[in-house]
């Protein structure tokens, strides 16, 4: 489904060049359920955004359902990230303009699916992250876990192909993490592509591969025998 | 040192009434490690924003080293946090148009600490987090957990009398959040009081007591004996 070659991700300030991502190789095949592993700073985020069409990388191939995206425009990436593609970022990223209900609808609307379809698939994303009793309110008037559980909403009601979720737990108590872990769980088990940063061992091991990345490099890339 | 008594905070949003915390008692002494626990939207951030001073109760009252302050104004609210207190936010709330060593360096200015001092507290600061080698650096320009170290670094590079971290790990991958928990402890061990959210039992364990919220009330106050 997905396939990196060589990719590279340097980012110039000043006269200083970051190497982000140095000489990635990496295969993504449907159905998998991805870890990506990894100290602060190693370039996690950089390799979830250019998977999900968000960057560019500065140089290497990206393929995607056969055909090559990494020379692609930013209207053709956005095209193909709004209808396949479901991401929860690592900030969130809500927008503090539009309620919790509009938030999590704005996917969809790129999808063309009908205004009753829509409310009916914003509700039940919202129940199922326990947030459908504020779904009138503002990004600004809720908690930090609160928040991060509207990012994953808004990420799954389009049913998207692949799924990509940059730390989804980070803010999260370990009760209400177990159910955000269970609903990634279900996608996952009804044909969702699933790739996944977290800091947490115990997330990591309910995904059947684990990519592990140190100063830009992949170090480690095991699949686990599943029980 | 600090004591909160029947304490609510009531948010207000068209006509939903949102309680955030109800009939609060705590007592924090000088020198305590204290960590707050608790599900998501339980009230820790709120609770650890009116102890922070950066929030006043609807109801109730707080004391802090004798002196009443939950009637004070803005302006007197913001003097004495800024020369006793020092504050992890959950969301970091880096100043965008500021470098890194801009961001820790601006808690210095409000203490009249001279220029060169401030330089070193700075370096110092930034070294404990090993975020030294991008002091200029622009916060967009840094990861999650590079932010969070940032603002860390903030926090204790005034040397507060008091320390409030709101979840300082979050973005974390162990190794570095081992590092900034043992930099909190550090502080402590010199005399700074330090209250902590955290959805991390084992760090929570570092802590001589654990306050458990839920539904916006204190559940659980207990002191652990400590080895
Ligand atoms: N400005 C606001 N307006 C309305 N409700 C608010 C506002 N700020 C916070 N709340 C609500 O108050 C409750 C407590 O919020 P708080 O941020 O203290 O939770 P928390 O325990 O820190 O949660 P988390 O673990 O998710 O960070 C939540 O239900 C939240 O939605
Ligand atoms: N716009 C940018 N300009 C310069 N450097 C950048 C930029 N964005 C990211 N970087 C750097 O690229 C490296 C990788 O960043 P990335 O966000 O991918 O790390 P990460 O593995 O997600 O870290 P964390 O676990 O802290 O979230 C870091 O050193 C970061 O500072
Ligand atoms: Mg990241
Ligand atoms: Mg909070």
């Amino acid at each position: 489904l997905i396939t990196l070659s060589g990719i590279e991700k340097v980012f110039l300030t000043d006269e200083l060049e970051t190497h982000a991502l140095s000489d990635v190789h990496l295969v993504i095949e449907r159905g998998d359920y991805v870890a990506i592993e990894g100290p602060s700073g190693s370039g996690k985020t950089t390799l979830l955004s250019i998977l999900g069409l968000l960057d560019a990388p500065s140089r290497g191939r990206h393929v995607m359902g056969g055909r090559e995206v990494q020379g692609l425009d930013a209207r053709e990436r956005a095209r193909i990230r709004n209808r396949d593609i479901g991401f929860i970022f690592q900030t969130f990223n809500l927008i503090g303009d539009l309620t919790v209900a509009e938030n999590v609808e704005l996917p969809l609307r790129y999808r063309d699916v009908p205004a009753a379809e829509r409310r009916r698939r914003v509700d039940s994303a919202l129940e199922r992250v326990q947030m459908a009793h504020r779904k009138g309110h503002m990004p600004s008037q809720l908690s930090g876990g609160q928040q991060q559980r509207v990012a994953v909403a808004r990420a799954v009601a389009g049913d998207p192909a692949i799924l990509f979720a940059d730390e989804p737990t980070g803010a999260l108590d370990s009760k209400t993490g177990d159910a955000v872990m269970d609903l990634i769980g279900e996608l996952h088990a009804r044909g969702t592509t699933v790739c996944m940063v977290t800091h947490s061992r115990e997330y990591a091991r309910r995904a059947h591969r684990a990519i592990h990345l140190f100063d830009g490099r992949v170090v480690e890339d095991v699949a686990r025998s599943v029980a």
